[in-house]
């Protein structure tokens, strides 16, 4: 990619978890 | 009857749905809303929305968000902070830099992807740090 210096890995949970239907 | 059973997992079956996902959304392919956001309007599909953002899932997840075909987000973020967050919904790549950071920071909070907030935080913070 152009301009990109670093990337860096995030290994955690990105997004909410939808609930599951009670 | 009871032979073993084997899975065979492929592993970048997520990755590549999410690829295949932003192809259509590029495309304009089955997108089902259209955000103005600063006024510039953004395609995307609700599904994906919905799963990547608390704001979309309390709008879109009851009967109120299914004759939404165009939504405004007045007040809301502007679009220099919110495009890097709908790429990164399709992506799971985030661009940041300290400029964009503010700005993203603030769309990821009105979007409610509090783990998006954690990481512009972590961001900013290691920006500062000599």
């Amino acid at each position: 990619h152009e301009g990109v210096v670093a990337t860096v890995k995030e290994a955690g949970r990105s997004i909410h978890e939808i609930p599951r239907e009670e | 009857e009871g032979a073993l059973g084997y899975v065979r997992e492929f592993t970048r079956h997520s990755s590549d749905v999410l690829s295949n996902l932003n192809e259509l959304r590029l495309r304009g392919i089955l997108t089902d809303v259209t955000l103005l956001v600063g006024g510039q309007p953004l395609r995307a599909h609700k599904a994906v929305l919905i799963a990547c953002s608390g704001f979309f899932y309390s709008i879109f997840r009851g009967r109120a968000g299914v004759g939404v075909d165009v939504l405004s987000l007045p007040g809301g973020p502007e679009a220099r902070g919110f495009a890097p967050l709908l790429d990164f919904m399709y992506t799971s790549r985030l661009r940041l830099s300290p400029a964009t950071a503010p700005a993203v920071l603030a769309a990821a909070t009105y979007l409610q992807m509090d783990h998006v907030v954690q990481a512009c935080h972590r961001f900013i913070q290691a920006s500062y740090e000599p």
